[in-house]
């Protein structure tokens, strides 16, 4: 059964073209491949995930669910931060072209693009990796009732609800528009 | 190395090695290092919640199975990309209409209660809440050698809130309980007593600058820094102020049944 199976197997997808999974104006875009677009990386457990970020975008805090993730960086240059089970910054610096930067399953990390923008690719050690956000639309923080928030923070309702609904985007963001706004307010 | 780690010349009954005090309630763990459960390649964790307590926020490198004991709660689970299909109540959208406050969205939560057993998926954060007259005691195991797991063997507790203080103190007791104890080639350091200086803050949001925070957030840095809890006390168990989780009400134990009956009518249909 070799040639019905695995000899027709579709073994190429592009994902340098601009189609995309995740697309905001202000921030970017994220296109990914995994085993169900790309049924052979089932057999390979692997995946990838090709992104985009504008000037000033923001690729939310969110931590790899069930894959260490391997960045090799395109183009452009951005701010990285990764976060460990303690709490300890374990990297927070500016990753360039041609660098590569684990981020090992369950630490946070943040992406902000500098300037001239930042695209990479990350491999994924899971056929069908998962994220999961800590803001925005689809977030873990999003999920919780204000109440518990509020307790678990020590904050007011309010403030439980800015940190839950001011970003209505989901994975990307853009800080660029909020700092003009900041600053014309 | 692993086939070594089952040749178990005796196995033992076990009492937790350490006990975590919290705000409103204890943590105890079995020590991870002992050879019958690096053999499995489980924890497990014993927490008592009192009355009121709440314990933060926080998702494990491994899936989990916890059991209760005793008690009865409300807990939340938060998979990602899931709707936010609760609401506040009727009640809220009136108090809203008088201004007083807006209505609240979030995930589901269930109630739980004495018997029930709650699956934790690897990286899903869950928290859960105490809200009878009795402390709930649940145990969890924590399966640090299943395939969901691509870090070591160690089990590792990643807090979205608080500041935990459970490493520092547990360090302290292990490394005295674990005095003059056979250690063998083991290369696995216990992660909770791991010791990673004297750091105040400890929660994920800790390592991250609050402009970035502020940037992601859409918040201004002063409200982006109360995401870092640094001078938290409380530990991982803390006491809900006022007295109840005012906003959330999950379905009573009789709506959850009709729910599952319409489902599985549904289902058979």
């Amino acid at each position: 059964g070799l040639e019905e199976t695995l000899c027709s197997m579709r073994l190429r997808e592009n994902l340098g073209n601009p189609r995309a999974d995740i697309y905001t104006p202000q921030a970017g875009r994220i296109s990914t491949l995994n085993s169900h677009n790309l049924p052979i990386l089932r057999w390979l457990q692997l995946s990838a995930e090709r992104g985009v970020l504008y000037n000033n975008g923001v690729m939310v805090p969110h931590w790899n669910m069930n894959a260490h993730s391997i960045m090799y960086v395109i183009r452009g240059s951005a701010r990285v931060q990764v976060v460990d089970n303690y709490g300890q910054s374990v990297f927070d610096d500016t990753v360039r072209r041609g660098q590569i930067l684990t981020v090992p399953q369950h630490y946070a990390v943040v992406k902000r693009a500098e300037a001239e923008g930042f695209e990479w690719i990350s491999f994924k050690t899971n056929d069908n990796a998962m994220i999961s956000p800590l803001s925005g639309r689809t977030s873990a923080i999003r999920a919780m009732p204000e109440d518990v928030l509020a307790n678990a923070f020590r904050i007011s309702r309010d403030d439980a609800r800015r940190i839950k609904f001011n970003v209505r985007e989901t994975t990307l963001t853009s800080s660029a528009s909020r700092s003009q706004r900041r600053a014309e307010a | 190395q692993r086939q070594n780690e089952c040749q178990l010349d005796r196995l033992n009954a076990l009492e937790p090695d350490s006990r975590v005090e919290a705000e409103a309630g204890v943590t105890e763990y079995w020590n991870s290092n002992h050879e019958q459960f690096q053999c499995a390649n489980v924890a497990v964790v014993r927490r008592t919640i009192e009355p009121n307590g709440l314990t933060l926020p926080f998702y494990n490198n491994g899936p989990m199975l916890v059991y209760v004991v005793q008690g009865t709660g409300i807990s939340g689970t938060l998979i990602p990309g899931c709707p936010e299909t609760y609401q506040e109540s009727q009640q809220g959208q009136q108090q809203q209409q008088q201004g007083r406050r807006s209505q609240d969205r979030h995930q589901k939560v269930r109630r739980f209660k004495e018997g029930d057993i709650i699956a934790l998926p690897a990286g899903v954060a869950h928290w859960c809440y105490n809200d009878g007259n009795k402390p709930v005691v649940v145990v969890s195991l924590h399966d640090t050698g299943n395939s969901a797991n691509q870090l070591d063997r160690s089990p590792r507790e990643f807090y979205l809130a608080g500041n935990p203080r459970e490493e520092q103190q547990l360090q302290e007791q292990q490394e005295q309980s674990q005095q003059g104890q056979r250690r063998g080639d083991r290369r696995q350091q216990h992660q909770y007593g791991r010791r990673r200086g004297q750091k105040q803050c400890n929660n994920v949001f800790c390592g991250f600058e609050p402009q970035m925070l502020a940037d992601a957030f859409n918040l201004d840095t002063n409200t982006a820094r109360k995401l870092q809890n640094d001078n938290d006390n409380r530990g991982s168990i803390v006491r809900v102020r006022g007295g109840d989780l005012q906003g959330v009400r999950p379905p009573t134990e009789r709506e959850e049944e009709e729910e599952e009956e319409e489902r599985r009518d549904y289902d058979t249909n």
